[in-house]
């Protein structure tokens, strides 16, 4: 089962998580009383990645106009802060004892801080680019809610004019996401119900132009026809709440692996 | 641009392995 969520953040946290886990073992077992070797240069390393990180991610949050991610995404740099400033002390300390029990519980700390902040802060900006996805897709929402009140074929065209550009966007969006996925499940969902919304779309537009049809004729029908639009613009907004649903997963159902 | 922080968060993932490794290096001895 795949811990991490997306292939991107798996790339980057999976190896040194590993690693990180090695170390612990290590600790564990050894104490082993073994001088520690001159760690200045790695630890000078992470330090000046971490500066590196946290500068953009301060450029992120201001120039973000998430609310959620400029709320959570500062303690996540804070976090990598501290963990970097564990790792020089613990450099600092092992320059003057190589034997230090002290430092070697510092690395630890430090390492595993490395990647639970590193861990956030990825967390923190996929979730915000999951929502500028369902915001898209909310938009379209918002498009199909109105589709029983089209009753012309002016508003028709105005309709498909303005709902296609955002359905096209949704599907780049969500494609692209579903690729990203490591969960197969999920991505099978959202392939799925992407599918059934480009299926359904020229359907609920064809259905959408008989009932204005049989309006501005007065026939017999109108009601069917209204019913008809109504349950195809209700299916696809099923389906984009599916979509809502599944883009904010980002645990794991065991259930649903069995 | 978002995708730096990406990037940056990718460099300093491999800056803390190597971290690690130097420090397995001595303590696998």
């Amino acid at each position: 089962m795949p811990v991490f969520h997306t292939k991107t953040i798996e790339s980057i946290l999976e190896p040194v998580a590993q690693q990180v886990s090695r170390l612990v073992i290590l600790h564990e077992e050894a104490e082993d009383g073994n001088a520690m070797p001159d760690l200045e240069k790695p630890v000078f390393g992470v330090s000046r990645a971490v500066q590196n990180l946290v500068k953009v991610g301060r450029e992120t949050i201001q120039s973000s106009d998430d609310a959620i991610l400029r709320q959570d995404m500062p303690a996540a740099l804070q976090r990598v802060e501290q963990a970097a400033r564990h790792l020089e002390e613990a450099s600092g300390m092992l320059k003057a004892d190589p034997f230090s029990q002290p430092a070697r519980k510092k690395l630890i700390e430090g390492s595993r801080g490395i990647l639970q902040g590193t861990s956030s802060l990825l967390l923190c900006f996929d979730e915000s680019e999951v929502r500028k996805i369902i915001s898209e897709c909310k938009r379209v929402l918002d498009y199909l809610a109105v589709a029983e009140v089209v009753d012309s074929l002016e508003d028709l065209v105005r309709f498909v004019k303005d709902l296609s550009p955002c359905l096209s966007k949704v599907s780049r969006e969500v494609d692209g996401r579903q690729k990203e996925l490591t969960h197969q499940v999920h991505r099978d969902i959202l392939i799925r119900c992407l599918e059934e919304v480009k299926t359904l779309t020229p359907i609920l537009i064809c259905s959408m132009k008989i009932y204005i049809q049989i309006h501005a004729q007065g026939g017999k029908g109108g009601e069917e026809a209204g019913m008809n639009r109504d349950y195809l613009a209700q299916r696809m907004t099923d389906e984009l709440n599916e979509i809502i649903r599944v883009l904010q997963l980002t645990t794991y159902d065991e259930d649903e692996w069995d | 641009d978002p995708s730096d922080m990406v990037r940056q968060a990718r460099i300093l993932a491999q800056a803390t392995a190597q971290l690690i490794q130097a420090i397995k290096g001595e303590a696998e001895k």
